[in-house]
C-alpha cells in the first residue's frame, strides 16, 4: 500500500491511497495478474454508515468485510492504515486470542470503532497509539487543522513512533508504503522513492487531489497489486474511489 | 521505462480518472447502524454475493494446493465458527449477517475477516 497526507499553502488537508493486497496469494500465469487481487476488484465499495439518517462516517471497503481500512469522518478526520510485516505479527496475535488472552484488539476493528467513536484528531490518534493489539500495523491519520497529518507506527502492544507533518521543518506531507519510515525499505520493493520524487515535483503550491490522483498514478506506486486508489478531502467530506489496474509493463509489487 | 522494476516518471494528467489503469468507478452503499448488525449487510452483500464467493474460492484453492486433502478448509468451516462469539460485538453479528446473506459458510467469512492478522506474520 501506499497512503500519503499532505497540505496545501493554505492549510487544508488531502489525504490519498493505493491499497494493494494478495502478494504470493496465487499468480494466474495467462493474465500476468494476483489471483486474489484480480477477485478482490469487483468487492470494493463505498460505505456511508448513517445513524438516524445522518452520516457518521465514509469508507472504501471490501463487501463482506467489516472493519476499515479507509475512511473519513466528514470535517473531523481521515484514516487509512497500511499492512506492516514483523515476525511478531498477526498470527501470534490470533494464537494469544485462541488461547484465551483477549487484550488485544483486532486491527480492522480498532479502525471501525476510531471512525464511529473518535470525537476530533487526537482522540483517534490517542486511540489508535495507545490501544493493545493482534497485529503490527501503520496508521495514517489526518485532521481538519493545519499540521494534523501523521504516520503512527505500531507493534502488536505499543506504538513505535509517531511522524507529524511539521510545516517549519519543510515537511508539507507524510508518505508511507510497507516500511518504518525511519529505514531504508527492501529495495526490491521501494515504492517510496519514486512516491516521494513525485511529491517533491508536485510542490506544496500544486497540491489537489488530482495531482495525488497523479502519484497514486505512477508506477511501481501503481503495481499489479493495486486494487483502488481513494482521495479524501476532510473540509469537505469528500471521499472518491476509483478501481485500479496496471497493464503492463508493470512490477507485480 | 520498460526495464524492471518499471519505474516511469511522474505521471501527469491522469485525472479524471481515464485510460488502462482505471478500471471503474466504485458503488454507494448505505450501511444503516439502527438495524440490528445482523441486516445491515443485507443489501451490498446480496448484490455481491457471486463476487466474494469467487474471491473465496480462490482462497480455498490456494489452501487446498498447499493442502491436497482439503483438511485446512475443514478447519476453517469446522473449527473457526467457534472464535465468532469471542469476536466483540457488533462484528460477530455482522459477520453472521454476511454468511446468511451470501450463503457462504461463516467459517469462510470469518476468515476472510481476519486476514489482515493471519496475513502479517
Amino acid at each position: 500500500c501506499t497512503s500519503l497526507i499532505a497540505e496545501d499553502t493554505s492549510g487544508n488537508l488531502y489525504h490519498g491511497r493505493n491499497l494493494d493486497f494478495g502478494l504470493f496469494l496465487g499468480w494466474d500465469m495467462k493474465n500476468k495478474s494476483w489471483a486474489v487481487t484480480e477477485r478482490l476488484r469487483p468487492l470494493v465499495v463505498n460505505l456511508d454508515f448513517q445513524r438516524n439518517k445522518k452520516t457518521i462516517f465514509k469508507s472504501t471497503n471490501f463487501a463482506g468485510y467489516v472493519g476499515m481500512l479507509t475512511g473519513i469522518k466528514p470535517n473531523t478526520f481521515t484514516l487509512t492504515m497500511n499492512e506492516r510485516f514483523s515476525l511478531d505479527g498477526g498470527f501470534i496475535g490470533i494464537l494469544e486470542w485462541i488461547l484465551g488472552r483477549r487484550d488485544g484488539v483486532w486491527m480492522s476493528f480498532l479502525t471501525r470503532s476510531v471512525l464511529e467513536n473518535a470525537t476530533n484528531y487526537d482522540d483517534a490518534k490517542n486511540q489508535l497509539s495507545k490501544t493493545k493489539m493482534l497485529a503490527p500495523a501503520y496508521f495514517i491519520l489526518g485532521g481538519n487543522k493545519s499540521g494534523q497529518g501523521c504516520v503512527i507506527t505500531r507493534s502488536r502492544r505499543a506504538s513505535l513512533d509517531i511522524w507529524e507533518i511539521d510545516l517549519e521543518k519543510g515537511r508539507w506531507y507524510v508518505l508511507e508504503t510497507n516500511y518504518d519510515h525511519w529505514k531504508k525499505p527492501l529495495f526490491l520493493d521501494d515504492r517510496r522513492t519514486p512516491a516521494m520524487k513525485c511529491m517533491n515535483q508536485t510542490t506544496q503550491a500544486k497540491i489537489a487531489p488530482a495531482t495525488i490522483y497523479n502519484v497514486l498514478s505512477t508506477k511501481p506506486v501503481l503495481n499489479k497489486l493495486t486494487t483502488y486508489t481513494t482521495l479524501m478531502d476532510v473540509s469537505k467530506g469528500k471521499l472518491e474511489s476509483y478501481i485500479r489496474e496496471c497493464p503492463d509493463p508493470c512490477m507485480p509489487w | 521505462q520498460f526495464v524492471p522494476p518499471y519505474t516511469e516518471d511522474c505521471r501527469s494528467g491522469m485525472y479524471p480518472p481515464n485510460g488502462p489503469t482505471f478500471r471503474g468507478n466504485v458503488t454507494w452503499y448505505t450501511i444503516n447502524l439502527d438495524l440490528p448488525p445482523r441486516q445491515r449487510w443485507t443489501q451490498a452483500i446480496s448484490d455481491k454475493k457471486t463476487e466474494l464467493g469467487a474471491m473465496i474460492q480462490v482462497i480455498k484453492d490456494f489452501a487446498n494446493a498447499f493442502v491436497p486433502s482439503g483438511k485446512l478448509i475443514e478447519l476453517v468451516d469446522k473449527d473457526l465458527p467457534l472464535i465468532l462469539d469471542t469476536l466483540p460485538s457488533p462484528f460477530n453479528e455482522e459477520m453472521k449477517g454476511i454468511a446468511d446473506a451470501s450463503g457462504l459458510p461463516l467459517g469462510e467469512v470469518i476468515l476472510f475477516n481476519v486476514f489482515y492478522e493471519v496475513f502479517t506474520a
